[in-house]
């Protein structure tokens, strides 16, 4: 799990998957 | 080709025009700058505080959260295999695995540094279905995203504590 | 002769094309590594500007946490119904200032606006299906929606937009280089009481004719039909980032000063230029629409993605 700093008490955290043969870094926005 | 940019349509020449203009708000208005400041990435959180506190913050979140966790071996203190109910609030009558599974490790970086790595494992089901173990390789469609969000309600909590 | 040689070599390539969209799937044009920015739905909706206007994107798929699916996509049409919310209804500005993104919903119906059906499509249908469906639902993109085999959630793979699909042939199909017929001759420019506005015209006015005519840009001429500039959708986003409460009384030529300076500029194009030149721009710069002008600059349409799309799709 990659995270971000928490900033405008918003937080960024994101996780690099294998998607058949593809890599998708999803990254997920969310309110603290 | 006749293909071309509308010269007028630049910002820089678009802001002079309107200046010649005297457009009052014009001088007021100032060009959107949004620093494109690329985002900071770490790997899982950091900590300075004392390697067994940070394993007590996180029991405590993880309890205020509802989650469950495997009693840690004595060789291993610290990592935590945790399961986690997720219910979606909506019932399904379809049998899907409601258990999440996650395990949280604590790695030294240096002196009085430490990193708590968060690690997806897998779903399990509440009803006893051994779900299909479908082994990390073949497994090629997971959704990341109830893990990551249940990550964000962890981080948050041990914000929130701390 | 000659003419004749070239419609019948554009006739082909232009199936040859299709043939090229019908054997591939969207999953192909994926990059190998790419990153999908997705938002919770809880978010504030002028946090969700700042994420957007941070990572330089104009739209982004929505996460619902409470029922762990997919909420649809953020997209500029959503900040549109926000201000126009807010013009008819000043005195909501807490409302406004605290809306959540899943409270866009609410505002749709508050201003009476049909929710944009997105639609979405299996990676691994064929791209020919996606580009179908883009044009059906009047979308310029598609989410590409697959299920996690364990707990058959739903996982957006990625968002895929015309632009993508037709930098995708102009990148792989050397047929583009056959498309030599004048655009004026193919009956794909929209021409003809073409919505437009003036330098001064109030900008909320401009906004509304976004909304009224389904278009994402609208062209900005002079006393004599020249074309001066064009307001796109996206510079909402820039109004909103400004504050909204003291930009509504703008006119649009000065909502434009919003515009960053990285701003590309808007393309124009002649009715003598061909689908090659047309789509080696496309190739090489982000461009969204070309607007036609005739020698003197006079506005006399618009070439847009989807009517470029549209051609290769279904016509000759």
């Amino acid at each position: 799990l990659a995270t971000s700093s928490i900033k405008h008490n918003t937080l960024c955290v994101a996780s690099i998957v294998r998607y058949k043969r593809k890599y998708v870094t999803q990254m997920l926005y969310a309110p603290l | 080709s006749t293909i071309a940019i509308l010269p007028s349509s630049l910002p820089q020449i678009h802001r002079a025009n309107m200046l010649a203009a005297g457009s009052a708000a014009a001088t007021k208005i100032s060009p959107l700058s949004i620093k494109k400041s690329k985002t900071k990435w770490h790997f899982g959180i950091r900590s300075r505080s004392y390697p067994l506190d940070v394993m007590g913050e996180i029991y405590i979140a993880l309890k205020n959260l509802g989650a469950e966790w495997a009693k840690p071996s004595e060789e291993d203190l610290w990592t935590i295999k945790v399961r986690w109910k997720y219910d979606m609030g909506q019932p399904t009558n379809e049998k899907i695995p409601d258990l999440m599974k996650m395990v949280i490790q604590l790695f030294q970086i240096e002196a009085n540094n430490y990193l708590v790595d968060f690690k997806f494992d897998g779903w399990e089901s509440s009803y006893g279905d051994a779900s299909p173990s479908s082994n990390e390789d073949e497994m090629s469609t997971f959704s990341a995203y109830p893990f990551l969000h249940l990550t964000t309600k962890l981080i948050m909590e041990l914000a929130v504590n701390s | 002769a000659n003419s004749e040689t070239i419609s019948i070599e554009q006739k082909l390539a232009v199936q040859s094309i299709r043939r090229f969209l019908e054997s591939k799937t969207s999953y192909d044009v994926l990059p190998v590594s790419y990153r999908l920015i997705v938002m919770d739905t809880s978010l504030l909706v002028k946090k969700s500007l700042n994420i957007l206007l941070q990572n330089n994107i104009v739209s982004a798929p929505l996460w619902d946490s409470h029922t762990s699916r997919f909420a649809g996509l953020l997209t500029s049409s959503d900040f549109i119904n926000v201000i126009q919310y807010y013009f008819s209804n000043p005195d909501k500005f807490e409302l406004v200032d605290k809306l959540q993104l899943d409270g866009l919903k609410d505002i749709e119906r508050a201003i009476g606006v049909r929710p944009l059906d997105q639609g979405s499509i299996h990676p691994f249908k064929p791209l020919y299906e996606a580009c179908c469906k883009m044009i059906e639902s009047r979308s310029r993109r598609i989410p590409l929606i697959d299920q996690d085999e364990e707990t058959h959630r739903e996982i957006v793979v990625s968002v895929l937009t015309q632009y993508r699909i037709l930098k995708f042939v102009a990148l792989n199909c050397r047929e583009t280089r056959y498309l030599k017929r004048p655009i004026g001759e193919l009956n794909i420019i929209t021409q003809g009481n073409l919505l437009s506005c003036r330098m001064h015209t109030p900008v909320i006015d401009v906004i509304q004719l976004l909304t009224q005519g389904g278009v994402s840009s609208v062209p900005i001429i002079d006393e004599h039909g020249r074309l001066v500039n064009v307001y796109e959708a996206v510079d909402v986003l820039g109004l909103i980032k400004g504050g909204i409460y003291n930009d509504l009384s703008l006119s649009v030529g000065e909502a434009l000063m919003r515009r960053s300076d990285d701003f590309e500029g808007v393309y124009t194009c002649t009715k003598n230029d061909k689908l090659v030149t047309i789509m080696d721009t496309i190739r090489k710069s982000r461009v969204h629409r070309f607007f036609v002008v005739d020698e003197e600059g006079l506005l006399i349409g618009v070439l847009t993605l989807s009517d470029i799309l549209k051609y290769i799709l279904f016509e000759e």
